[in-house]
């Protein structure tokens, strides 16, 4: 493993720490899209499925794991918990996922490596990853003063995207054979969709404001 | 196809 692929890992972890402060701390889960994190839930499962009969390494076991709970949980905090789950503003959450879903289930069918049940729902995470924050960026857009918390999660996901970008630039220039098309083209469409969060993201840190997205 | 690495990222 990488330093660019252990910093993205590392990122990715902080980005969801830096979540569930922000939900225990403030008590609030105010501009956290629901619709996102219970995509990401859904990805991870069906990514991971693999715990079950695969083995890679125990850093890989131990981060599959952190990663469904950890998603599990922002999830319990928004729908069940007796304050927090007052805060959620599902009028403003309203983005149709099936309409992610879907075409990436359709796509999975059809463009994967291998017609078996576990492969085409990698693949279909793969895909779906790709565009699961898209409903945590048109709550952004919707709410006027974005809190800093909320934010550098935002950020952090985006960086650990980055991150994973050098990570294969630097795998294909240093492990022969190593290619993963499926992987690199819904990872740069990915990282794409951040540009737009990125670019405000760091014009309102350099001029000391808060982040607002422009609608 | 050719064959894509085992699946060993996250």
């Amino acid at each position: 493993m990488n330093i660019f692929r252990f910093a993205g890992d590392m990122t990715h972890l902080l980005s969801i720490i830096v979540l569930l402060l922000k939900i225990n701390a403030t008590k609030s889960c105010a501009g956290v899209s629901l619709k996102t994190q219970e995509l990401y839930l859904l990805v991870f499962v069906t990514r991971y499925l693999d715990l079950l009969y695969s083995y890679i390494s125990l850093y890989n076991t131990f981060m599959k794991l952190f990663f469904i709970c950890s998603s599990g949980c922002v999830i319990w905090y928004i729908r069940e918990h007796k304050t927090v789950s007052q805060t959620y503003d599902s009028a403003q959450d309203t983005f149709r996922v099936l309409f992610l879903a879907c075409p990436c289930m359709i796509l999975a069918l059809t463009v994967n490596h291998d017609f078996t049940v576990t492969e085409v729902l990698w693949t279909f995470s793969i895909y779906l990853e790709a565009v699961a924050i898209l409903p945590q960026l048109v709550l952004l857009q919707r709410t006027k003063n974005v809190d800093t918390l909320t934010g550098n999660y935002v950020f952090l996901l985006g960086g650990y995207r980055a991150l994973y970008l050098l990570n294969w630039i630097y795998r294909i220039l240093t492990e022969p054979g190593y290619r993963q098309w499926i992987v690199w083209i819904s990872g740069t469409i990915q990282t794409a969709i951040y540009c737009d969060f990125f670019y405000y993201y760091i014009k309102s840190w350099r001029n000391n404001e808060r982040l607002s997205l422009p609608s | 196809y050719r064959e894509e690495p085992a699946h060993d990222e996250l």
